[in-house]
């Protein structure tokens, strides 16, 4: 199978170190993925893609993530998300070309199945920037908001923090992935309902190994103690992972190849 | 003594904070401070000045700190800092104009003795906006930078953080703040080149107590540990409080009060 991630959200928010994180803890033995290409998108942002081969309950997935450096970080960011959602229209609009003819290449095929964007830890509200792009990326890519370098806010403030975001997309709007919840396994149902509930997910990244227990965990060594990237009392990171790569592949790939690429050649036939 | 302190930051980066917790540290007997009044400097800019009575060395200080909220915040924030600057402008203006007549509101006085620039630690480098704002800023009053939420940062981090920090301030000839060094007293010489050296000071912010040892002490509770704002070990929050209130006060009021203000007058007569 072809998955493909696109971490979104201004410099400084550890995007670059999640990537890392999650390659280095799904590959046993790891080494650097390859790096497929950049690309400029306009002055403003460039794509990096990364790639690498991972192994999932016996199946082969090409993962492939792509980083958008230099989003957001503009004294004038207005309409900085333009040159995002033009790259995303444009993976539909190459593959509408190419299903029309029979040769295929898929390991082209870019269409980003999940857009994880980065909130600033900031402890108020989402930002203006964060929710205009929002509300432009929604109906157009499965959304899954994340809050980023979350060993920044104690747990109290976490969860009024997540609180506050989650009333604000209900405010303006903002279409986020929901995770399909019913199933016909109860225990199934149970984990999308936690899932679910803890939307949106909070995430500490690290590119150290520390030793917690005489155990080697990835995590973040303070003076005062470590912030722990797998411990699900210390954020979400895990509880992603598993819906990015376990739980709900499946479905963020079929939502993207059926639902929102249906939109798009609709959008454009009637165009 | 009348000493005015204005903190300068987007938001969430904990300045109402630090204002809190510096008044907290400094009255033994913690009452709100007196909010004196707030105030819209353009649409995207407020005001917000508290002020309280502290004591130092057997003197009365009437300590005035002006929060900026809405600095910043915008999708667009070219040229948020104008109203920030004709503020500072404005103060060496009114005191201009009364300084001619015989009798003089002290309390009005609002002449900024020093700007704390609040830097959103991303581990990168400083944004395009903190360098063009204390590019401006800095011409015009003793500005100095400050790491906001220094508990995000491990300690060798932040360490390169604050190298690149400075490189940044000089190579775009930003004009911080430089405490004199030189002082007939060889302990008070050694302690100016730690407070030289420590820059720009690394801050943690709180507004609760939490025990420590079977202390009360100022401080943000993780489940990993506690980040202790007195801790010189954890950030450099004791240094600053010092510099500011404890050694350097009178030096940040005269520069302002004869340095700038002189500049602001030679500006003003010649244009
Ligand atoms: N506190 C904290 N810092 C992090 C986290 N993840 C990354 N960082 C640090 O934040 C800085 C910027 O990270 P980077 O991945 O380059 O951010 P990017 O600009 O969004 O790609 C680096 O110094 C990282 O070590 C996290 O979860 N928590
Ligand atoms: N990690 C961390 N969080 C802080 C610190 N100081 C304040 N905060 C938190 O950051 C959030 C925003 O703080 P606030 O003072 O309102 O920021 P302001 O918008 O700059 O005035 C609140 O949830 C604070 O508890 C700090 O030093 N470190």
């Amino acid at each position: 199978a072809n998955f493909t991630i696109m971490v979104l959200g201004e410099s400084g928010l550890g995007k670059t170190t999640f990537v890392n994180t999650l390659f280095t803890t799904l590959l046993r033995d790891y080494k650097r993925p390859e790096h497929r290409f950049q690309k400029q998108l306009e002055r403003t942002v460039q794509i990096d893609v990364v790639r690498a081969e991972i192994e999932e309950k016996g199946f082969n997935v090409r993962l492939t993530v792509i980083d958008t450096p230099g989003f957001g970080d503009y004294v004038n960011n207005q309409d900085c998300w333009v040159p995002v959602v033009e790259f995303l229209d444009e993976q539909h609009q190459n593959y509408m070309a190419h299903e029309q003819r029979a040769q295929r290449q898929e390991k082209d095929d870019l269409r980003v199945h999940v857009c994880l964007y980065f909130i600033q830890p900031t402890g108020h509200t989402l930002k203006p920037l964060d929710i205009e792009v929002m509300k432009q990326l929604g109906s157009r890519v499965n959304l899954i908001p994340i809050i980023a370098k979350a060993d920044t806010i104690t747990p109290g403030d976490l969860a009024i923090f997540k609180d506050r975001v989650r009333d604000c997309i209900s405010t303006h709007n903002i279409a986020v992935y929901s995770p399909p919840v019913q199933s016909d396994d109860e225990e199934n149902t149970r984990r999308n309902q936690s899932i679910l509930s803890a939307m949106p997910f909070s995430v500490i990244s690290s590119e150290n190994d520390v030793v917690v227990n005489g155990e080697k965990v990835r995590g973040r060594q303070y003076l005062w103690g470590i912030a722990e990237v797998e411990n699900e009392a210390h954020c979400d990171f895990k509880k992603l992972r598993n819906l990015l790569i376990r739980t709900h592949m499946h479905d963020l790939i079929v939502s993207t190849e059926e639902a929102h690429y249906e939109n798009f050649r609709m959008e454009k036939m009637s165009a």
